[in-house]
């Protein structure tokens, strides 16, 4: 462990406690896409198989407990809950976020490190979790006004995997075998589509106006 | 070898 993964991971919980902060405090999941919620949970579903079988420490399974459990059950509050189901604008959220199901599938059989089932449903997880935002930011560019936990939200959620990419640097030049250019380029894909909102972002924290993507 | 086998990453 090293502190770019820490911060890494504690931006990724922070970006779920955001989330789960918005829907259950205020009962409202506006400008949330329920698709990217589902591709998310398919993304732990799928990466967390070994969480039974392969113990690595207390903080990895109870982590990896807490990103499931958080995302199944804001994918409930968004389907079931009387109050926030409400909320959420499905006229708005029309992204095919099945149609990126296949592909990230057919792409971890083709490409992988090693073809066994839990490896290439670890690598499927990886590709998915790279374009999973897109629901979200293809429904932010629709949302006129962003409230600031919804901004708040895709920003740790873009910071997280960027902090990856330095714990990755960090751990190729101090542990001499450790090479793994599958997390390596899906998670560079995955920070890069964040750069617009990025800008976006910090343009209205600087300017200290309305975050607003444009269409 | 277990590190090599299982992902240490969330």
């Amino acid at each position: 462990m090293n502190i770019f993964r820490l911060a890494g991971d504690m931006t990724h919980l922070a970006s779920v406690l955001v989330l789960l902060l918005k829907i259950h405090t205020i009962k409202s999941c506006a400008g949330i896409s329920l698709k990217t919620q589902e591709l998310f949970a398919i993304v732990f579903a799928s990466r967390y198989l070994d969480i039974f079988t392969d113990f690595i420490s207390l903080y990895n399974t109870l982590m990896k407990l807490i990103f499931l459990g958080s995302s199944f059950s804001i994918v409930w509050y968004i389907r079931r809950h009387k109050l926030v189901r409400r909320s959420y604008d499905k006229d708005q959220d029309t992204f095919r976020h099945y149609f990126l199901l296949l592909p990230c599938f057919i792409l971890a059989l083709l490409i992988n490190e090693k073809f066994t089932f839990k490896e290439v449903m670890w690598t499927f997880s990886l590709y998915l979790e790279a374009v999973a935002i897109l629901p979200q930011l293809v429904l932010l560019q629709r949302t006129k006004n962003i409230d600031n936990l919804t901004g708040q939200y895709v920003f740790l959620l873009g910071a997280y995997r960027g902090l990856y990419i330095l714990n990755w640097i960090y751990r190729y030049f101090t542990e001499p075998h450790y090479v793994h250019w599958i997390p390596w380029i899906s998670g560079l894909v995955q920070t890069l589509l964040y750069a617009d909102f990025f800008y976006y972002y910090f343009e209205s924290w600087k300017n200290n106006k309305k975050l607003q993507l444009p269409a | 070898k277990k590190e090599a086998e299982s992902h240490d990453e969330l």
